[in-house]
């Protein structure tokens, strides 16, 4: 079984790693609530990095 | 024709037997002298009249009526039955309908042809039959040049009144030709770029999933064999003609991929005659239906696995039984590792046979739709009773990397039936949702293993490869508007070991579900690959709406597959929903 979700044009922005596995085939192994992308009015803004953030 | 033989008395049928089959010997002499010439190692096989067997090619021509209707012909022979289409309506019914027949020593021999007319009202009613002895008939005396015969229909109520008249043909099949084909057949299962060549690791697959260590252990001679360049690949005549010659002196298959039967390995061509009807049942090359596949059958031959789920149930001679599994590699997010997840190598074969090949595409327009829908509503029946618990436990041990109990909402005991097993619950917090609070971003709907492309171009070039495939086959031509065309495609695979129920990837509201039937393909990336197959427009689906503020509309559909084609739906129309809460599930049934 599958679920597909088609988005509209221009309305969201996925994350780099899924597209970039998906441009080379590959699969990626999700659970439910990870992040997939941002809306692309948000993208324009920008969202932190998490893996990129120093605690202090 | 009918009667005939009947009106011979005890020894006079005796001796007629022993003429016949000398001049059966003597028609097949033909086959024998060219054989010889091929020096093929095998000569003369069939030609020992103890262990006689051969394929009788039987045509139902066409028949002159005594009134106009629509006409089908049965042909019963054995313990099989066969049909034709239906004709036009006609007194003279046309059908051209081919069948092989398999005939043996000590084998049926007579075939027994009934005509129906058809009526939609009521059941088809029995108009004439006729008898005809195909032993008798392809040895006879008279005109050996002919292979056709008129024979009259008997009235079955009075069997002495003529109701018509019908025109059959039967000839023998060249031995040489039925090896050949067979060999060429089953070599084109693994030809999966259609080049008329095969690669070593091509065959390998093939011979690996016959699951005989003997032959296994020969593939590379028997490859090295046929390269005679060297340089890594044989033409596909050129490995059947050895293929052919290795399958005499010692057979590869212990048992037939299609049916699933135990092949007599001591009566070699009866082994390749099985085979050969057991293919050709299969592939729409014979125009009458019936006869070899049943569901059950195709539920024991590997060639219809057609599903990863096949042996779910069944763990114990399950996924990793014999060494040969074949694996999908996948990039696990969590660990940021490439995984391999294991299917067996029959099952992998058999999916690709199927939805990767024109001999596949020929046995998913024969029959194997039916095949599929009846075996995932079988299954579901089986999951949904008692006594489908027990298998919890072996499914749990074959996925114990895979499968977190911890997490599960229930503990096993729970779990009256492997049905509600299969669609667990998990204890809240178990699957965090990310960015909770911000309805601008979009998170995972699925346990699964998922690709996403920016536009449908980008899907077709890098995933999708049904040539049939477009965003209004997969959404229904109501529900796609324009700004859906090239839009941004996701999509989620759950395996058999994932936690199955699917959640709302984006806040908003549940506009509408529009429910298209469909077929059960698997979901494989085997089919999903074939330019055969349009899984996603051709199977069974829910596309429901979502209106959201951040995203505008976004489509989610539901889509089943072989084994798991039963979807669920916890929400309805109308509903307000925040990102990360059920959307619903998916579980087996047809």
């Amino acid at each position: 079984s599958t679920v597909i979700c088609v988005f509209e044009k221009d309305a969201i922005e996925i994350d780099e790693d899924l597209l970039a596995n998906s441009a080379r085939s590959l699969e990626t192994l999700v659970t439910v609530g990870m992040k997939l992308g941002v809306s692309k009015k948000l993208a324009n803004i920008g969202l932190p990095n998490i893996e990129k953030c120093v605690l202090q | 024709g009918h009667g005939s033989s009947k009106e011979e008395n005890g020894a006079a049928e005796s001796q007629s037997k022993g003429s016949r089959r000398a001049r059966l010997k003597q028609r097949l002499h033909l086959h024998r002298r060219r054989r010889s010439r091929s020096n093929s190692p095998s000569h003369g096989k069939l030609l020992n009249a103890e262990n006689f067997a051969g394929i009788a090619l039987l045509t139902l021509v066409r028949a002159e009526m005594k009134f106009k209707d629509k006409w089908l012909a049965c042909v019963s022979f054995g313990e099989q039955t066969f049909r034709t289409n239906i004709s036009d309506q006609t007194d003279k019914p046309v059908w051209n309908s081919e069948k092989k027949l398999l005939l043996e020593k000590n084998g049926p021999h007579v075939a027994r042809i009934s005509i129906y007319e058809t009526n939609k009202m009521s059941r088809n009613n029995l108009i004439g039959y006729c008898e005809i002895d195909l032993l008798e008939f392809l040895t006879r005396d008279s005109d050996s040049n002919s292979n056709s015969e008129i024979l009259d229909l008997l009235d079955p109520s009075t069997s002495d009144k003529i109701v018509g008249k019908i025109s059959v043909s039967c000839s023998v099949e060249d031995p040489i030709e039925t090896e050949k084909s067979f060999a060429r057949r089953i070599l084109s299962i693994v030809d999966y770029n259609e080049d008329g060549k095969l690669s070593f690791s091509e065959f390998s697959d093939l011979i690996n999933a016959f699951g005989n260590q003997v032959a296994a252990n020969k593939k590379e001679e028997m490859f090295k064999a046929a390269d005679k360049n060297g340089d890594g690949v044989v033409s596909m005549d050129e490995l059947a003609a050895l293929l052919a010659i290795q399958q005499e002196k010692e057979p590869l298959m212990n048992c037939c991929p299609v049916c699933g039967e135990t092949l007599e390995v001591s009566d070699k061509l009866n082994y390749m005659i099985h085979l050969t009807l057991c293919f050709d049942e299969g592939t729409g090359k014979q125009v009458m239906t019936g006869g070899f596949l049943t569901d059950k059958q195709a539920s024991y031959g590997w060639m219809f696995k057609l599903s990863e789920w096949a042996h779910v149930s069944s763990y114990d001679v399950g996924l990793n039984s014999g060494s040969s599994a074949n694996h999908i590699v996948v990039f696990d997010r969590r660990t940021k590792r490439l995984v391999e997840e294991l299917i067996d190598e029959k099952i992998v074969l058999s999916m690709r046979a199927i939805y990767q090949s024109k001999l596949g595409l020929g046995l998913l327009d024969t029959g194997a739709k039916d095949i599929l829908q009846s075996l995932s509503e079988k299954q579901g029946k089986k999951m949904n009773s008692v006594e489908s618990a027990k298998d919890i436990p072996k499914f749990v041990e074959f996925f114990k990397d895979q499968i977190n109990l911890a997490e599960v909402k229930h503990p096993l005991e729970h779990f009256k039936t492997f049905n509600e097993f299969f669609v667990r619950e998990l204890k809240p917090g178990a699957r965090p949702i990310a960015y909770m609070e911000r309805d601008d971003v979009a998170i995972s709907a699925a346990d699964s293993r998922l690709m996403a492309f920016k536009s449908v171009d980008e899907s077709l070039r890098f995933w999708i490869k049904g040539r049939k495939f477009s965003i209004q086959g997969l959404l229904g031509k109501d529900q796609c508007s324009n700004a859906f065309i090239n839009g941004t495609l996701v999509i989620f695979r759950l395996a058999p070991q994932d936690y199955h129920r699917f959640h709302f990837p984006v806040s908003g509201t549940v506009q509408q579900f529009v429910h298209i039937p469909g077929c059960l393909y698997t979901v494989n990336p085997i089919a999903v690959n074939s330019k055969y197959c349009n899984v996603f427009t051709e199977n069974k689906r829910v596309v429901s709406m979502l209106s959201t503020a951040e995203f505008g509309k976004v489509a989610f559909v539901a889509i089943g597959a072989t084994m798991v084609g039963s979807i669920t739906f916890s929400k309805k129309e109308g509903d307000h929903v925040k990102k990360g809460e059920e959307f619903g599930y998916f579980s087996f049934g047809g």
